[in-house]
């Protein structure tokens, strides 16, 4: 459902190029949950934005269920917003908006009605453990439960593409388990494909399939490991 | 060196109180590694900003080397500069200043001298991987990269006490051992107190000692486990 053909990324930094990306091909199937791996500063994050359609500006082509994605910024929106859920490395929650409010941001952009949205953003904040918190804004909640609320946002509108940065970095192990949980059985019911950067075993160890990243590239397969 | 006597700590949103912390007492000694576990929300993040005297609202008492906190925020703002190290849950880097910028800072606050400064901060930069992006600005950097900079920061200027929280979270298993290891040298060198709030075991199979937070009242002591 996501195919990466020789993409590769630098940034550019006054005079200096740094290449984050390179030539990265691979292809992911609906339904997998794949933990992308590797050292810090390896390109993970860099990796995840193009796949989320975050980041357009990268060299090589991109294909989602099959079609190359032409860039148009508009087109990407609409896809963002309908089929995509996004778990950023740091949260990026809304600061004026409660909990509630955030969970409740994608079902509006979906246009679902309000006894629907109501009725589903509570559903998933008690699986994450967050129901006695959906009037809190982020400013008041914990790390781990600001990622929780993060998790929740990205998986409420039941998109077929996830892509988490790092979901359980702040989580103990209950609450870990709780999202894990969580993930699986969306991606069983609705056979949502993940893409997950970690480096938490406590999640790598339920994807189907590892990934690892080393200096941008992709190693080899049997070598792969997310620890 | 530092010791909490009843201490609590609540959070007033409109009419809603929180008691985040429930008369917490406890004794830390001179060169202790503790690893500070518990669930998200538990109250880690509360209990270290009160030790790193970030906090000065709550109630019960603080002794600083046998010496009672008075609460006086000039003092206090000394000693947070002289003798303590924080790294932060979110980080808190200095958006405007580089890598090598924001690790300087704790040595110009002290008075140390150019030449020992950039000595130093090379040092421990070196320490944590990261002296080739000395001159990246934060918005440059990975999550990982971001979490050795305020590392380095806490550590930089050899405080007797440092309150890291959650320092591992974004390291892949390398880093996360570089960090470890830099923390542990310097404890043996300096005699140098942790208190670290984690959930990672990569972290708190160093500590000397573990206290697990719950709903903010620590736990019996035979029962402490961070995972
Ligand atoms: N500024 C605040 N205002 C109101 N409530 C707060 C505030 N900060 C924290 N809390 C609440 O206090 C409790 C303890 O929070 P704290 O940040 O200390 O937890 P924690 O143990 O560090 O959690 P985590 O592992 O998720 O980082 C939480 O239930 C949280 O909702
Ligand atoms: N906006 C940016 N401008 C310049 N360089 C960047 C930028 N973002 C990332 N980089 C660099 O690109 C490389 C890859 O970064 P990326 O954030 O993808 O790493 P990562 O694998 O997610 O790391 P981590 O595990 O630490 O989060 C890093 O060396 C980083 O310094
Ligand atoms: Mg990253
Ligand atoms: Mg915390």
């Amino acid at each position: 459902m996501l195919q990466f053909k020789q993409v590769s990324k630098y940034y550019q930094t006054g005079q200096i190029q740094q290449q984050a990306l390179k030539h990265i091909s691979e292809q992911i199937q609906t339904g997998e949950m794949i933990g992308l791996c590797g050292p810090s500063g390896s390109g993970k994050s860099t990796l995840l934005n193009i796949c989320g359609l975050l980041d357009l500006s990268y060299q090589g082509e991109l294909y989602f269920d099959g079609h190359k994605l032409d860039n148009d910024p508009q087109h990407c929106m609409i896809l963002r917003r309908q089929q995509l859920g996004f778990v950023f490395q740091r949260f990026n929650l809304v600061p004026v908006m409660s909990a509630f409010e955030n969970v409740e941001y994608p079902l509006m952009l979906n246009q679902v009605a309000i006894r629907e949205r109501k009725q589903r953003v509570m559903q998933i904040l008690d699986a994450v453990g967050m129901a006695e918190f959906a009037h809190s804004k982020p400013d008041r909640l914990s790390g781990g439960q600001q990622q929780r609320i993060a998790v929740a946002r990205a998986l409420v509108h039941k998109p077929r593409l996830v892509i988490a940065d790092e979901p359980t970095a702040s989580l103990d192990s209950h609450t870990a388990h709780q999202v894990v949980e969580l993930m699986k059985d969306i991606g069983k019911s609705h056979q949502t494909t993940f893409v997950i950067a970690t480096h938490d075993s406590r999640m790598s160890e339920h994807c189907s399939r590892l990934i690892q990243l080393q200096d941008g590239q992709i190693l080899a397969k049997e070598t792969a490991t997310c620890v």
